[in-house]
């Protein structure tokens, strides 16, 4: 479903190289559950970022469905991003401007709703992630967790076929982050794949599947 | 040294009311390793920005060296936000247009360096964190957990008395994780006051103290 094949991503600064990924390559099935682990700094979201079509190998490859990436037309392109993917940025990238509600239905905005995603869905998924109680609230009279929840919420509004998740769990507390745990594995029951880079050892532990990371290379 | 007494912080959104605090009180002697834990939206990061007069409290007061907070000019409280406290932001709060070591020395450029920080003791600082081939960098040429470090860096230049530290290794993998407990058990030894808002158990448990909130309530 999902091949990543000899992915390498090189930054460069003036004379500086940064190699953060080095010859990356595994395959992921459908409806599976992967865990991205590593030190700070060893390459997970540059990996997840190029997985999710956001950002370019600097060479290598990415097949999604067999078709590869850098061959896909820019409409192609933006239907992954927009309705096969959904993302959990480990920033959160909220839109001040907006309020939990809006940021939360930003996506379906961009896609025209084409699965007909209705209001209950929506609210069904902010009261399961505690939240429901702060939707009409901006992300800055929101908590840290709270972001990171509106961030979870948002990937999962267009009923993505992956769900690619930047530590989704880091900044909650241990009750919250269960939540999360058992979000991610009923995602799997309905056949969604789901890829998480995590440093909770315990979530790592639950997925079926552990990509370590060390300096941008597979280890 | 700090005293926390009856400090409730509500805040009001049209006819909404949100209790982020409610009659928190407790003290902190110097040289006292200080933890703050509880659930996500428990009042954290509030309570936090009280101590380290970012924020005011609706009622209750702050009392810094026996002083009260209300009390204080704002040359005063300008000297405690510059050269008593150094803040670890749960959002890092890094300035996009600096880079690495521009972005620690902030603080001296505002304080005026009174201590004479010198060059040295900030690239030792920079080592002990991981972070020293980064220095050139700007924070989006950064991993999540190498802006948590740069935040961290920071908060240490002034030589300030106090760390107020929030989540400061939510994004940081086991290993470096623990080379964040080992810097604030060393600033405790040096008789630095050290109050870490944490959901990492382990950094919590070797805290002195643990002040545990529910719904803005210490319980
Ligand atoms: N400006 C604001 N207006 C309204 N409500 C706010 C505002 N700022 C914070 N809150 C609310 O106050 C509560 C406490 O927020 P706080 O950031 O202190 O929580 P926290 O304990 O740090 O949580 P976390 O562990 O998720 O970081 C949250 O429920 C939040 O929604
Ligand atoms: N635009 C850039 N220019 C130069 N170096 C970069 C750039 N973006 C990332 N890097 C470097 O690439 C390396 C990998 O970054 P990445 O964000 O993938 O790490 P990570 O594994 O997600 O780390 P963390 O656990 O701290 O989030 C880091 O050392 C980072 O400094
Ligand atoms: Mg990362
Ligand atoms: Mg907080």
């Amino acid at each position: 479903l999902l091949i990543a094949q000899n992915l390498t991503k090189n930054y460069q600064r003036g004379i500086e190289k940064v190699k953060a990924l080095d010859n990356v390559s595994f395959a992921v099935n459908r409806g599976q559950f992967i865990a991205i682990t590593g030190p700070s700094g060893s390459g997970k979201t540059t990996l997840l970022h190029i997985l999710g079509c956001l950002d370019k190998p600097t060479s290598g490859e990415v097949y999604i469905d067999n078709k590869p990436v850098s061959k896909m037309t820019e409409k192609e392109l933006d239907n992954v991003r927009r309705l096969k993917v959904g993302f959990v940025f480990q920033q959160f990238y909220l839109l001040p401007e907006l309020n939990v509600i809006e940021n939360v239905k930003l996506p379906l905005l961009f896609s025209g709703n084409p699965k007909k995603v209705e209001e209950e869905y929506i609210d069904e998924i902010l009261n399961f992630l505690g939240i429901i109680n702060r939707k009409k609230h901006k992300p800055n009279q929101l908590s840290g967790g709270e972001m990171q929840r509106v961030a979870i919420a948002r990937s999962l509004v267009n009923k993505p076929e992956f769900i690619l998740a930047d530590e989704p769990t880091a900044n909650l507390d241990t009750e919250n982050g269960k939540k999360i745990f058992e979000l991610l594995i009923k995602l799997v029951e309905k056949n969604i794949t789901v890829i998480v880079v995590t440093h909770n050892n315990e979530l790592a532990n639950m997925a079926q599947k552990k990509i370590v990371l060390k300096d941008g290379v597979i280890v």
